[in-house]
Order: C-alpha cells, then sequence, then structure tokens
C-alpha cells in the first residue's frame, strides 16, 4: 500500500521483524535449552528470558534510531516519498545513467546551448538587418558620388572647351 | 565494489550541476 | 548471479542500501550477542546465589551457545526477509522516477548526436556572426570613404560655382558665352581691320 510513508514502513517492517523474532515457542526453546536452569529456577528463567526480550528489542529499537539520526534517514525517506508522489503519474520506465557521462551530460546542457543559439540567432538577425540599411547607404552613397563625379565632369568639360576657345581667342588675336 | 558505486553515484549527483556552472561561466564569458 | 549496484538509489542516498543494511545486520547481530551475553552472565549470577547446583558454567555456555545457535537461525532467516522488504519498498526508487537532478532528462532529452548538431550550430551562428560584424565595418569605412569623397567633389563644385560667380560679378553672367561673343566681335574687329587696310592700300 503505497500510501504508507517510508519512515512508518521501515518502523513497521523491523517491529514485525521484532516481534517474529522472539514469537513464541522461542521462549519454549529458551527453556529447552536452559533445561537444567529451568528445572532449578522456572521463575527466574521466566524473568531473564523476559529481560533478555525486552533488552534485544530496546537495544534493536535505539540501534534504528541512531541510524535514522545517523543518516538523517527520515528526512531523505520523506523527500523520496515527495519525489516518488510526484512523479507517480509517469507511467513508463524513466530515465537512468547510461554509463557514458558526455552522453548523459547532453540533455543536461542542451538549454544552455540552446539559449546561446536563439540568442546568436538574434544577433546574427539584427546585424544583417543593420548590415542592410547600410548597404543600402553605402548604395545611394555611391548613387550620389556618381551624381556629383558627373556634375564635376560636365563642369571640367565645359570649362576645358572654355579653355580651348580661349586659346582660339588668343590665336584670333595675335594673328598678325 | 560499495565504494566505487558510492563514488560513481555521486559523481553522477553533483558533477552535471558544477560542470553546467562552469560552461554556464563559459557561455557567458564568449557572450561577453 | 548478477549483482544490483542500486547505484541510482546509491545517487539519492549517498550510500548503497545494501551498506546500509549490511551496516544494520551488523548492528542487529552484535546486540543479539551482547544480549545473549548479559542472559548468561544474569544466570550464572543467579547460580552463584544457589546453593550447592550441580549446574556449572561450562554447561551454561553449552545451552548458551544452543539458544544462540537458534536465534542465529531465526535472526538470519527473518533478517533476509527483513532485507527483500526494505529494498523493495524503502530503500528503491521505483523503475518510473526520476532524480530531481535528472529532470532535464526528461523534460528535454537530448541525443549526443543532437546536441554535437546543436554545437555545430552554434559554431557557424559564431562564424556569420563574425562575418556580418566584419562586413559592417567594411560598410562604415566605405561611408566614411563616400563622405570625403563627398566632401571634396562638393568642393569642386564650390569651386567651379565661384568661377562663375567672379564671370557674374564682373558683369558676364555666362562665360562662355561671352566668350564666343567676344570671339565673334574679335573676328568682326579683324575683317573690319583688314577691311579698312584693304582700303588704304587702294587709296
Amino acid at each position: 500500500d503505497r500510501t504508507i510513508s517510508r519512515v512508518k514502513l521501515l518502523d513497521t517492517i523491523v517491529d514485525t521483524f521484532l516481534q517474529k523474532l522472539v514469537a513464541p515457542r522461542s521462549f519454549e526453546r529458551f527453556t529447552n535449552c536452559y533445561q537444567h536452569f529451568q528445572e532449578l529456577a522456572p521463575g527466574v528463567t521466566r524473568s531473564v528470558y523476559d529481560k533478555f526480550v525486552a533488552q534485544l528489542q530496546t537495544s534493536i529499537r535505539e540501534e534504528i534510531s541512531e541510524i535514522k539520526e545517523e543518516g538523517n534517514l527520515e528526512a531523505v525517506l520523506n523527500s523520496l516519498d515527495k519525489i516518488v508522489e510526484e512523479g507517480k503519474a509517469h507511467g513508463e520506465p524513466a530515465w537512468r545513467p547510461s554509463g557514458i557521462p558526455e552522453k548523459d551530460l547532453c540533455s543536461a546542457m542542451a538549454p544552455y546551448f540552446l539559449q546561446q543559439r536563439d540568442t546568436l540567432c538574434r544577433r546574427v538577425r539584427k546585424q544583417e538587418a543593420k548590415n542592410q540599411e547600410l548597404a543600402d547607404a553605402v548604395l545611394a552613397g555611391r548613387r550620389q558620388v556618381e551624381e556629383l563625379q558627373q556634375q564635376v565632369q560636365a563642369l571640367q568639360q565645359t570649362w576645358q572647351a572654355l579653355h580651348r576657345e580661349q586659346k582660339e581667342l588668343l590665336s584670333v588675336l595675335r594673328a598678325p | 565494489f560499495d565504494e566505487l558505486i558510492v563514488d560513481v553515484a555521486t559523481k553522477r549527483r553533483q558533477y552535471p550541476r558544477r560542470i553546467l556552472e562552469s560552461v554556464i561561466k563559459t557561455l557567458k564569458a564568449q557572450h561577453e | 548471479m548478477s549483482v544490483d549496484p542500486m547505484a541510482y538509489e546509491a545517487q539519492f542516498f549517498g550510500f548503497t542500501p545494501q551498506t546500509c543494511l549490511l551496516r544494520i545486520y551488523i548492528a542487529f547481530q552484535d546486540h543479539l550477542f551482547e544480549v545473549m551475553q548479559a542472559v548468561e552472565q544474569v544466570i550464572l549470577k543467579k547460580l552463584e546465589g544457589i546453593p550447592d547446583s550441580e549446574i556449572s558454567p561450562v554447561q551454561i555456555r553449552k545451552c548458551t551457545e544452543k539458544f544462540l545457535c537458534f536465534m542465529k537461525g531465526r535472526f538470519d532467516n527473518l533478517f533476509g526477509k527483513m532485507e527483500q522488504l526494505l529494498l523493495q519498498s524503502v530503500l528503491c526508487i521505483p523503475p518510473n522516477i526520476l532524480l530531481p537532478e535528472d529532470k532535464c532528462q526528461e523534460t528535454h532529452p537530448f541525443s549526443e548526436e543532437k546536441f554535437q548538431l546543436l554545437k555545430k550550430e552554434i559554431e557557424e551562428l559564431k562564424g556569420k556572426y563574425k562575418v556580418e560584424l566584419c562586413t559592417e565595418q567594411a560598410l562604415l569605412a566605405e561611408l566614411e570613404e563616400q563622405k570625403t569623397v563627398k566632401a571634396k567633389l562638393k568642393e569642386t563644385l564650390t569651386f567651379f560655382d565661384e568661377l562663375e560667380n567672379i564671370g557674374r560679378d564682373h558683369g558676364t553672367s555666362n562665360f562662355r558665352e561671352s566668350l564666343v561673343s567676344l570671339v565673334q566681335n574679335c573676328r568682326k574687329l579683324q575683317n573690319i581691320r583688314d577691311n579698312v587696310e584693304k582700303q588704304s592700300k587702294r587709296l
């Protein structure tokens, strides 16, 4: 019955163990082993046996308490109860370590690497958009430079033509 | 054998967290 | 017989359940021996108090050993059953249960191949990002360069404008036209001069 807590189960199992250990008929055994003493002092035998049972059960129970104390077993078992309770809906067998640490670590690290990938994706996209704007600006700038160059060229040609005519004028003026 | 089991089990419990700490540190450093 | 190391339980408890039970077994067994020893001491003491009893300590020791053997047999048998029960229902992690530290194995299981692919994708993204950053530098450099070139070209245009303005300031709105008309006027003057010279020779 899974509703019993592990701590309770442990105590119950130990109690059952203790009861069965000194179950009825062990007194008969006791008297059978200490037969002469039993004949000599039956009352004492009974009380020695009762003390034996009481002492054994007490010291074993104290031992269990010590072990619980030592390993903080109650808290650990209660937390295990909680984990089992939370996971009980999970039907099929759960994951277990494969024995290959590199393999098992993948799932542990994946979320962080997925996050890094998403961050990088965002940054690349942002940079690409920024570069697209810059590229547009560069193309526009190239067009402007071209226009300016054409303007300068046109003016340059005009003035050069002018210069040629100027020369012609001089030649005309100098003519004898 | 028992010590080996406990040793491996303890590593399985602790190391992923410690490795993750340094992985996160590394990723942060790369990010910066 | 293959031993189940119960490694997953050891991961949770920090000890193997078998060791824990061995510890309990040894402790219980010690208690059984101690209590048996105490029983024997008590009986010997009682016997001392009973005058001319014929039971010797050796006999009592034999009785103790006999009873202990019986108890030990029962103890081992019961402890075996208790051990099974504890291993199966207290110190065990049901097969469908995952420990909290392993939750990630369930929420997003990641195979090694998939993880390598993810890392490869990240490296590619890093490369791409670096390329984009270099592209940005190159584009910014060209924009800077364009700024200089445009400034230079505008300076030249300004220079030509100033030339125009000089002409305008001195009454010639359009240099070229004025030069052309100047050349024409010169030619006319020359023709007139030629005519005059011809006339004077004739005279």
